[in-house]
């Protein structure tokens, strides 16, 4: 554990409570792509699957079982409690178009062939372009609430702080994991553009909206 | 080889 990636960690922590608390507040999840959060709840499955066969450390486990815990609350919120707030009309992309290819990739590509093994990767290469249904809603409607902007920042600045993390741990760990540096870099590079307008807008106290 | 994919990260 490097200072980058507790950082990291804990940028992810903070994404989620603020679109938790958005909603909760609000009592409303205008502006959430659901899509996103079902791909995002689908990561977290997918991924902590090893809950069952490994143990890392206590800070480990419970943040696997908070982020499955809360990628389902937050469905639940979405198509349940706050549904008639949900803006299904904006939220029109369609997962299959990136569940299918990642999952082919998964099989295709990964360290070892296994069950597991591809069910980690698969996840790693969703969670690369989860986000894709959020950006083309934010597109869409041509604008984010602040408070989604912010969710969206905290959510950036998880991965490019993991890119230093992985920069460190190669440096002074000799760890390397490509598949991870890879999505993770892929993951980023899609931020590139929001990260542009939130600097230049939201944190001068603009509404994010883009041009028409 | 196991370590360099061990998945201790989130």
């Amino acid at each position: 554990m490097n200072v980058f990636r507790l950082l990291g960690d804990m940028s992810h922590l903070l994404a989620i409570l603020i679109l938790l608390l958005k909603m909760w507040k609000t009592r409303s999840c205008a502006g959430i792509s659901g899509k996103t959060q079902i791909l995002f709840a689908l990561v977290f499955t997918t991924r902590y699957l090893d809950l069952f066969s490994s143990f890392i450390s206590i800070y480990n486990t419970t943040m696997k079982l908070f982020f499955i815990a809360s990628s389902y609350f937050t469905i639940f919120l979405m198509y349940s409690k706050f549904k008639a707030t949900y803006d299904s009309n904006h939220d029109s992309f369609r997962m299959e178009f990136l569940v299918v290819p990642v999952g082919g990739l998964a099989f295709l590509v990964n360290h070892e062939f296994l069950p597991l093994e591809i069910l980690w990767t698969f996840s790693i290469y969703l969670e690369s372009v989860a986000i894709l249904p959020q950006l083309f809603m934010v597109s869409k409607t041509g604008e984010a609430e602040t408070i989604t902007s912010h969710y969206l920042f905290a959510l950036g600045s998880y991965r490019l702080l993991y890119i230093f993390n992985w920069v460190y741990r190669y440096y002074f760990d000799g760890f390397f994991d490509l598949i991870a540096v890879v999505a993770g870099c892929v993951q980023t590079i899609l931020y590139c553009d929001f990260f542009y307008l939130y600097i230049t807008k939201v944190l001068k106290g603009k509404k994010l909206s883009l041009p028409a | 080889k196991a370590d360099s994919h061990s998945h201790d990260e989130l």
